[in-house]
């Protein structure tokens, strides 16, 4: 573990709470994908399936239980709870375009051809386009509240961070995972964006986003 | 494909 690693864990626990407590407080979920929500949830229960096969410290197994249980549970807000204030209409979203090629080159391209590698490969492409639905119900509606800007400027950070996270473990343990990295890098960059307009609007105070 | 990495990471 390195303060890369555990920052961006931070982070990823910190967004996934900012937008879990925004939804059940402001008993809304307007101006959030949900389809977006669910990609995440997959991309949990994809890659953590080793939760019962193999431990590797009470760190990693606790975290593990808490983005899942985070996970589903802003689903069930979204989708049950809150229904009424789901904007199904501007969540237009294709998911298929994503699952369809991201679960094609997760059988291409594995570590090995095994059930839970390729399911491991599978959440870490899905991860790296699962916010696409969110991004693009962004642009649709042509703004977004400042709580969730925030919920998306330390999702994005917390990857960006596993960036450097990999640079460091590259140079201090010779560890390099090739997949993960190419991912990361994509994922990161479909935030660059948005965090131009994080910080070019939001942080000057101007309440929520409005794109131009 | 490069060596399979265990996957310690969240």
């Amino acid at each position: 573990m390195n303060i890369f690693r555990l920052l961006g864990d931070m982070c990823h626990l910190v967004a996934i709470i900012i937008l879990f407590l925004k939804i059940w407080r402001s008993k809304s979920c307007a101006g959030i994908s949900g389809k977006s929500q669910v990609l995440f949830a997959l991309v949990f229960t994809t890659r953590y399936l080793d939760l019962f096969t193999s431990f590797i410290s009470v760190y990693n197994t606790v975290m593990k239980v808490v983005f899942l249980v985070l996970a589903y549970a802003t689903v069930y807000l979204i989708y049950l709870r809150f229904r009424s204030t789901y904007n199904s209409e501007s969540d237009s979203f294709r998911v298929e375009f994503l699952l369809v090629p991201v679960a094609g080159l997760s059988f291409l391209e594995n570590y090995a051809f095994a059930p839970l590698e390729i399911l491991w490969t599978f959440s870490i492409y899905l991860e790296s386009v699962a916010i696409l639905p969110q991004l693009f119900m962004i642009t649709k509606t042509g703004e977004a509240e400042s709580i969730t800007t925030h919920y998306l400027f330390f999702l994005g950070l917390y990857r960006a961070l596993y960036l450097a996270n990999w640079v460091w473990r590259y140079h201090t343990e010779g560890f390099f995972d090739q997949i993960a990295v190419v991912s990361g890098v994509v994922q990161t960059i479909f935030y660059c964006d948005f965090f131009y307009l994080y910080f070019t609007k939001v942080l000057r105070g101007s309440g929520k986003m409005t794109l131009p | 494909s490069s060596e399979n990495p265990r996957h310690d990471e969240l």
